[in-house]
């Protein structure tokens, strides 16, 4: 199974169009794997991102170098799976 | 496994099976009022089932409801098991809902996406789309909201198939699609058209793919406002609403943009509740108040369906 250890979703904060489109960018940067659970839309509007574990110090550091606000949103995406599985397995038995 | 739909566990997540077993049981059980319909098989050769409410009649006009087009939103089709039984529970018993009984039928597919579904409990609880090969030996699957004959390949869909809004190949491309469309199409007589995904509390209706209004804008702006204020009537629970294109953003190849393209007038898609802090990770704990609130918006569009006959 895939894990997702040290995965962490952001919630970006983007002021102005101009914090939008450098959201978007980021959403072009393949190789940081980013899973974008809500897009870049328009200002104001929340944005959330699950950034792989190897990629979470990049992201910080491009959100933090272009004045971008975020807030983690989950801290390890594994922690909420494996809470989700124990809680099916424990109705199961 | 639970011996009834009244034993069901409503307030956990299930398996493909333990939902296609529920919907088996369901059946059994309410054999006057609910029958189950095989629309067609997905790639990997699953079953695709959709549950058809039905007092009567032939090619009655319908209501249809998708949950889980997109996988790894197990709220939707847990809320779509939760509606299951609800409507079960509620014919001869609540006004509203034996009045829409009485007149139309409805349609209900819980997992409109059962490969994909299967997948987030075996390999990656985080996956979207589809398992359908694709040009990339690398990269499996399509976007089934991105892939429906509706400004199909526009702005708002990936030409990549390694993206997770990847359009396909070609429209309907993706059998779990097609299946829809052919049933759709088949059927004749679908009046409204409702997809549930997850998150982001919202209720849409067309368009996504162009700016350009649809024609019956201004009464689905009101639908959708009743819809929202009846479901935030019980937990105060607030959902925006809008077209897609206005309200999110650009998304081509939807669903309900092709069903409203069909003719089907009352084409809406709801995103369910999220806390801001869970996502797609809603805990369990959330499946039935998410399910009741939701039930109101969807019984709103449902009468008002009813009601306004076209």
């Amino acid at each position: 199974s895939e894990n997702f250890v040290g995965h962490q979703v952001l919630r970006i904060t983007a002021a102005d169009a101009a914090q939008v489109q450098k959201v978007a960018e980021l959403q072009d940067l393949e190789h940081l794997k980013l899973d974008f659970w809500r897009g870049p839309t328009q200002p104001g509007s929340p944005i959330d991102v699950r950034v792989p574990f190897a990629s979470v110090q990049a992201v910080k550091i491009f959100l933090e170098a272009h004045g971008l606000s975020y807030e983690v949103m989950i801290k390890d995406v594994q922690e909420l799976l494996d809470e989700e599985q124990e809680q099916m397995l424990a109705f199961r038995s | 496994r639970a011996s009834s739909t009244d034993t069901f566990n409503y307030a956990t997540y299930h398996t493909l099976e333990e939902i296609y077993d529920f919907m088996d049981k369901l059946v059994a059980e309410h054999p006057q009022l609910v029958s189950k319909l095989q629309i067609g098989s997905t790639y990997e050769g699953l079953p695709i089932h959709v549950l058809k409410f039905s007092t009567g009649g032939s090619q009655r006009p319908a209501i249809w409801i998708d949950t889980g087009i997109h996988s790894r939103e197990w709220i939707t089709q847990a809320s779509g098991v939760w509606f299951a039984k609800k409507i079960t529970e509620d014919y001869g018993q609540d006004p509203t809902v034996t009045s829409i009984l009485d007149n139309l039928d409805i349609f209900l597919e819980i997992v409109t996406n059962p490969d994909g579904f299967a997948f987030t409990h075996s390999q990656n609880r985080l996956w979207r789309k589809t398992r359908s090969a694709t040009s990339s030996p690398l990269c499996v699957g399509v976007d089934a909201n991105r892939n429906w004959d509706a400004g199909f390949g526009k702005a708002g869909a990936s030409s990549s198939p390694c993206s997770d809004t990847y359009h396909g190949k070609s429209a309907n491309s993706e059998v779990e699609v097609q299946a829809i469309v052919n049933f759709v199409k088949n059927h004749g007589n679908i009046k409204a058209f409702i997809s549930i995904h997850s998150y982001s509390q919202l209720l849409l209706y067309p368009y996504g793919y162009t700016s350009q209004p649809a024609p019956d804008q201004t009464e689905l702006h009101q639908v959708a406002k009743s819809a929202v204020t009846a479901l935030a009537s019980l937990y105060g629970t607030e959902y925006q609403y809008g077209s897609i294109i206005d309200t999110i953003y650009q998304a081509s190849g939807s669903s309900i943009d092709w069903a409203y393209n069909q003719g089907i007038k009352y084409a809406f898609t709801f995103e369910l509740r999220d806390t801001g802090r869970y996502g797609f990770l809603l805990p369990a704990s959330q499946i039935i108040p998410t399910a009741q609130e939701t039930w109101l918006g969807l019984l709103t569009i449902m009468e008002h369906t009813q009601t306004h006959p076209y």
